[in-house]
């Protein structure tokens, strides 16, 4: 494992959770979108079903319990436990919009046609469009709160760091794995602008709001 | 490149 994939990594356990220990803390899941968090929920779910059929390692396997549990418990804390908090009215994407045109895609455009290989094709898919939702909630309330934004930030730099991770393996492993390259270039394109917003905004200590 | 059938990262 190479530097850019263990700080992927790191940086996606941190969103993850940042995430959980903002709601938990603030016994409030306000500003974020639990239709993102569902897509998070359903990827994560698609991708780790080899836990059942194949072992790599002990980190492996134990990153992707931690990933799938904290998931659930996020999407438990937003529709159950603090569901009053749940700012509904804002978090109106049409997910079936990237659920049905990722899942067709996973069907097209796989390494194998096998049940398992489609379903890993399809998270990969559906988690490079998952965050809309929220980007979407975003900018329709015109901010977010300073933990959201280096929430996204962290959830955002993990698949470009991922991007570096792939240039290494393909320059010293030969190896590469071209859906999840060109769905975590998709990926990291959403967040381009959020980036831009949070260099120039949150890291000078000012709340991220967009221009009216 | 047979190790694309087994996914290896996160």
């Amino acid at each position: 494992m190479n530097i850019f994939r263990f700080l992927g990594d790191i940086s996606h356990l941190s969103a993850i959770i940042i995430l959980l220990l903002k709601i938990w803390k603030s016994r409030s899941c306000a500003g974020i979108s639990g239709k993102s968090q569902l897509l998070f929920a359903i990827v994560f779910t698609t991708r780790y079903l080899d836990l059942f059929t194949n072992f790599i390692s002990f980190y492996n396997t134990s990153m992707k319990v931690v990933y799938v549990a904290s998931s659930y418990a996020t999407v438990w804390m937003i529709y159950s436990k603090f569901k009053a908090t749940y700012d509904g009215n804002h978090d109106t994407f049409r997910v079936e919009f990237l659920i049905v045109p990722t899942a067709i895609l996973s069907f097209l455009v796989n390494h194998d046609f096998t049940p398992l290989e489609i379903l890993w094709t399809f998270s990969i898919y559906l988690e490079s469009v998952a965050i809309l939702p929220q980007l979407f909630m975003v900018s329709k309330t015109g901010e977010a709160e300073t933990i959201t934004s280096h929430y996204l930030f962290a959830l955002g730099i993990y698949r470009t760091l991922y991007l570096f991770n792939w240039i290494w393996r393909y320059q010293f492993e030969e190896f590469f794995d071209l859906i999840a390259i060109v769905a975590g270039l998709v990926q990291t394109v959403l967040y381009c602008d959020f980036f831009y917003l949070y260099i120039t905004k949150v890291l000078k200590g000012k709340k991220l709001s967009l221009p009216a | 490149q047979d190790q694309q059938f087994y996914h290896d990262e996160l």
